[in-house]
């Protein structure tokens, strides 16, 4: 018998934790300490404040003596702007909740990372996580479990004391295999050294043993800003959401006040006063008390319903019924000048300065070329557009290839310097050189792409080894599967005399965006987008020039002593 | 300036569509035939109803002579059990709801599929999804759209007509490239008609030419049945709820009727009436006053809270209120018999009844047998459990040995002879053998692999050529991340006489489960879980010899003739 079921994200993600990197003991104790350690970086760099992070990890009491797997305490702590104690709850007990959802580079994008590993940590050893935010004199302590099935948050104790300083811990006890996790771990903590040559960070280890690796910049990357979308990537969802905030929502209980005061207390018949003192009515209050009329509401009604939109072409009124969620539809009566109000209201912008408003890099004359390749009136207003234009619109907008390149003020790089030091600080080697490439985009989203190639020096091994970074964060899993390794196996090295499966060479690369387009919500590995590949491809061979002519001044070097 | 907030599922899998699958027009056009055509399958298949399937894509009137990628609209009809008309809106408007979310195997498992392909559509066409549920006489045709930000549906318009018949039919307009998908849409099409040997399957193209696939036998598989959880598979999360169910989530408000009668109106003084009338008392009414009397509730104030538990060990209530969703612990009062009657409704059933109760294939000799091992009283009563005892034992069943293997009438394979019929009719083989591994289990999911392999006469083709499926669904997209792939590419080919490289082989790989591992949202490739791994080792190397035995007799009649 079919039972229909809803359930909620969380719980979509436990029972599903495999697809966000929490398959077994071992990638879960690796991704507990990467989604605290990214949290702990995005917080610093979008304060511009230089990141000091420690991550702990130790043996539970009940687990000591005990082979692997078994219980341990991850503890990550960093100096960074902490959070307002309110906001500590949904921010680790829910899944789809954060402040990572906006046009701006930045590790996290899912909003579930943490929430996820205190997940994983319940559902193996039942216990609480800790969260301590110390700012403002004060640090509040949280000992918080999930509801798992409601995707809420269960705190079970909450105490504040005056304290110094500024930053967040968080506590997470989860069982996990560090025998078989160590490796990657180590290797985490260092390339996440590499990437962020401006961070101390820190690791002690169950051992007691400790690696430490001490900032070897003291110049923080500008933070990122965040940016109006870029107009080749817009879809249709995304089109209309952008008219109808322009339109604007429009929140009639909002003006309940000053409609009292403007209107209804001068007398009963709403129409006949709002018409009388019409010229020294707000805009706000014109709109709501034409509202009112046209869906026979009364005063005291006016919170009970939201509008929705108006719909110029049809001349209706959508809402909802707040008490029971219901869809509703008005047909705009003819009472004037109520209708001619609520029509221009509706009708919005014209679509020129639309465009002109919420893209970034569309000035007028864009705006224009624009329009004219996709056959469109300038001058036309945007709630008048029907279905099929904002289609076609948007369609348009995808195929003009007239656009100017994406603002990159959303990115921040890591820089040549930056990326030439980290590569020689983590690989000592006899040769470094580093590239970055111009700004570019795929489906409207700004990127850039840097790179780097290491030969010879401290570097062991023989072939090239690929390290992959997005958003500076490292990817240490599945990299058959990404986009770099791709083109790295394209390339015919012989062309440039490297012996790419014998010679000890370091392949750095590293995509910033303000949507890396991973493969995984476990964020492991990057889809080859072709204007992604296109850009790492232009940098790999760059690099590669850049290495032959290396060895061949050395081969010759080496020629001219044996003379 | 940090400002939290939070997204709907439908907004995470709109923003993050390319984790689901629909990356771009081609992808997501394969992709929309394939979650229909496998949501008809699933009803048809758990209906016991031989599957009459049909597909049709065709051009928009709007996109007639333009290139790809155009607007086409995708039909797919079924003779299945339909929908309760009731249940459409939300079964196709609401991301992570449905009817497979319990331990039964389905090609479904997420709750979503159908839903992606109505978002896809509607953010690049603007267009609703026409829903027709045909039964009882009657046809139900919804016309609706998707309010992605709040994951609801949005009914443009509803209508029923008398009509005979039965069966559903979903029509989604989407912007794709069917010049691209094609080859795979066929693939999918007459590789579905091999491992459901039992469905009729037809494809109608654009161009206007169709693909049929007639059934090749009239039996169908016995449906799967619901199971209860194996012990093997269990983590803290899943044993708690397995202990919250059995103790009963305790429904003061249900009581209010009877409690009223029973008791409220025999006088004022509650605890005074109660005891006086506690033997003539119904279980639940007797439950109902206790909590009254324990949580200082007057009678018509029990609707407004809800109990989540009582914890016996420490003597409390924990509720909710419902006016504001805050959680609360009130401590048990000493009152008798309304204490000791919530202590004994709290401890519930005995470990030992527990186990034999709650999970399959656990008889009262194998829970003894367990509970040794875990070292743990199997008189002891679940509701007193401690925190570390739920850990000890979730952790003893996930090692414990003795359990019995999974019970399998949850799953429903094709069976030898279905998958010989299927793979002779499509391929037209010299050669075939199939086999079929017991029954086995990972992380307590049951499962069984079926594999077969096929040689010479009308395979094309040098080298060996795999076709994977999973729950009777073929998947075609990143072999080389599968399991199965893992696998053919690690037997060592060469021993058994076969060129892996030139022989012309198709080897079928048939994975069901009541939970496949995939990797993706977009259900295109199998973690490589040891156990299956394992399971899929045995049946290819089976396969190999089977087919060593066949190359050498082949080899032998060929010598004889040669003589
Ligand atoms: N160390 C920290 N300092 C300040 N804010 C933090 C810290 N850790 C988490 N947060 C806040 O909590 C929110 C939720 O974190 P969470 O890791 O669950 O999601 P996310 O980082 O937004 O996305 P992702 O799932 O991709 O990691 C973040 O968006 C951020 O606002
Ligand atoms: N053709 C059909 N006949 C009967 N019921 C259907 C049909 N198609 C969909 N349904 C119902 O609608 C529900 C939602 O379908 P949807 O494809 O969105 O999710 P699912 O199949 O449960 O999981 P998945 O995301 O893995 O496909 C299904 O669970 C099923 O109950
Ligand atoms: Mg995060
Ligand atoms: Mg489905």
């Amino acid at each position: 018998m079919s039972t229909f079921m809803e359930i909620s994200p969380s719980e979509f993600f436990y029972r599903n934790r495999d697809l966000a990197g929490f398959s077994n003991p071992t990638r879960a104790l690796y991704m507990t300490v990467r989604e605290l350690v990214e949290n702990s970086l995005d917080a610093c760099d979008s304060s511009g404040i230089l990141p000091e992070v420690s991550v702990s990890i130790r043996e539970h009491d009940d687990a000591q003596g005990m082979p692997d797997p078994k219980q341990y305490t991850v503890s990550v702590r960093d100096n960074g702007p902490a959070i307002d104690p309110e906001h500590v709850p949904l921010a680790f007990g829910k899944v789809l909740y954060g402040t990572k959802f906006t046009l701006r580079q930045s590790r996290g994008m899912f909003g579930l990372g943490a929430t996820m590993a205190i997940l994983y940590g319940q559902i193996t050893t039942n216990r609480p996580a800790v969260i301590r935010t110390v700012r403002d004199g004060y640090m509040h302590e949280y000992v918080m479990m999930l509801d798992i099935q409601r995707n809420k948050p269960i705190i079970l104790s909450k105490s504040s004391d005056a304290r110094d300083g500024r930053g967040l811990e968080v506590s997470i006890t989860l069982v996990g295999d560090y025998s078989k996790a160590q490796q990657k771990v180590r290797d985490y903590i260092a390339q996440t050294a590499l990437i962020t040559p401006y961070a101390d960070i820190m690791l002690e280890e169950p051992s007691g043993s400790s690696l430490s690796f001490r900032r070897i910049m003291d110049r923080m990357p500008n933070p990122p800003v965040e940016v109006k979308p870029h107009p080749a990537g817009i879809d249709v969802e995304t089109l209309r959401r952008l008219i109808q905030n322009e339109i604007g929502s429009i929140a009639m209980h909002e003006a309940k006040e000053r409609l009292i005061r403007e209107v209804a207390r001068h007398g009963d018949d709403l129409v006949g006063v709002a018409r009388e003192r019409w010229d020294r009515l707000s805009k706000d209050v014109r709109t709501a008390v034409s509202l009112l009329i046209m869906l026979d509401l009364k005063v005291e009604d006016m919170d009970k319903v939201r509008i929705d939109r108006i719909d110029p072409l049809a001349g209706e009124v959508h809402y909802t019924l707040l008490l029971d969620g219901e869809y509703a539809t008005a047909r705009m009566k003819d009472i004037e000048p109520f209708r001619s109000h609520l029509l221009s209201i509706a009708m919005g912008d014209t679509l020129l300065s639309f465009l002109v408003k919420n893209f970034q890099r569309v000035g007028a004359s864009t705006a224009k070329r624009f329009l004219e390749y996709a056959g469109m009136d300038g001058g036309k207003r945007i709630g008048m557009l029907s279905n099929d234009e904002i289609v076609r619109l948007a369609d348009a907008m995808q195929r003009h290839s007239g656009f100017l390149p994406p603002d990159a003020t959303c990115l921040s790089p890591i820089g040549g310097d930056a990326l030439e030091a980290g590569i020689r600080s983590i690989f000592k080697p006899e040769f470094v050189a580093v590239v970055q490439r111009p700004a570019s985009a795929y489906s409207g989203f700004p990127f850039i792409v840097e790179a780097g190639i290491a030969y010879g020096g401290g570097i062991e091994g023989k072939g090239i080894r690929l390290y992959r970074f997005a958003n500076k964060i490292p990817l240490l899993y599945d990299e058959g599967s990404d986009v770099a390794w791709k083109v790295i196996d394209e390339i015919d090295w012989a062309r440039y005399k490297v012996s790419a499966d014998e010679m000890p060479i370091a392949i750095v690369t590293h995509i910033c965006s303000t949507r890396i387009p991973y493969k995984t919500v476990g964020k492991e590995y990057i889809a080859d987008r072709p204007e992604i590949e296109y850009e790492l491809k232009n940098a790999i061979r760059f690099l590669a020039r850049r290495l032959s002519i290396h060895l061949s001044r050395k081969g010759n070097l080496a020629m001219a002593r044996k003379r």
